[in-house]
């Protein structure tokens, strides 16, 4: 089963 | 702020294209335009908004002001919206409304609005806009909206691969599957047609049905959409306005477990 990544798994927080 | 749209349908179609992704948003307003970034609940789908003073008719902003709404509160006044009035959107200098004015001065009616700004405390995510994609694809939004309606019915799950002989948009229901293969084209009747690939390698992602539903509510801002792709980041749905600006949506991908 596919599993949802997150966007702050990619990006940082500003 | 003291920003006048000629036509009030502008900002409301900007508006509609988001509002039912996230549930409140900052804009922050510069002398150069409005910008805004929210991500929803879920954290998996961020909304960029940007509105250049090249979409207004007349645009000021003399000092840098935030302002921060509920986006289900902003559309209810924005119904009022229709193409033969202007809005004009007023913000103070210690910002606690936005007045919203409609005109109409063919019908000699105007109509006004004020709604009560909020404090937003919203984490703000480092985008780079100019990020590297591995592909590109500029296609028709009427021609994506349809194949995100069609296929999204019959599974949770929809992939995006592009290859050199075009882009693929499949799924893979419990009973069914499907699967839309679109392929580079020149319309020179009507360029809104046209679907075309740039890519560096192919890619193969998968995405949760759910956003691409919520995406395509942008596709009334523009007859365009731009694609961009890259292994294990997030996907850009992009929607152009004529005018300069649009409205972004990065979506994180799926991977299998």
């Amino acid at each position: 089963l596919a599993k949802q990544d997150k966007l702050e798994d990619f990006f940082d927080f500003i | 702020l003291e920003a006048k749209f000629d036509d009030s349908t502008i900002f409301k179609k900007i508006i509609d294209s988001f509002k039912d992704s996230v549930t409140q948003i900052n804009f922050v307003c510069s002398e150069s335009g409005i910008e805004a970034q929210a991500i929803d609940d879920s954290r998996v789908l961020l909304v960029t908004v940007s509105i250049p003073p090249s979409c207004f008719e007349s645009y000021r902003c003399d000092r840098p002001t935030t302002i921060g709404v509920y986006l289900a509160s902003l559309a209810k006044l924005l119904k009022s919206a229709n193409t033969n009035s202007s809005l004009t959107l007023y913000v103070a200098d210690k910002p606690d409304e936005l007045l919203l004015l409609f005109e109409e001065p063919k019908n000699q009616k105007s109509m006004e609005y004020k709604l009560k700004l909020v404090d937003i405390t919203a984490d703000m995510l480092e985008v780079d806009s100019d990020m590297k994609s591995d592909v590109t694809v500029e296609m028709s939004s009427v021609e994506f909206t349809k194949t995100v309606r069609d296929l999204t019915q019959l599974s949770d799950s929809f992939t995006v691969s592009v290859t050199k002989d075009g882009i693929v948009f499949s799924v893979q229901g419990d009973t069914a599957q499907g699967k839309v293969l679109l392929q580079p084209r020149e319309d020179l009747a009507d360029e809104s047609n046209n679907l075309s690939i740039s890519m560096s390698k192919t890619i193969d992602l998968s995405f949760a049905s759910k956003y691409l539903l919520d995406i395509i509510k942008a596709a009334s801002i523009s007859n365009k959409i731009f694609l961009k792709f890259s292994d294990d980041t997030p996907a850009l749905f992009e929607f152009k306005m004529e005018k300069g600006g649009g409205v972004g949506f990065y979506l994180a991908p799926k991977y299998d477990d």
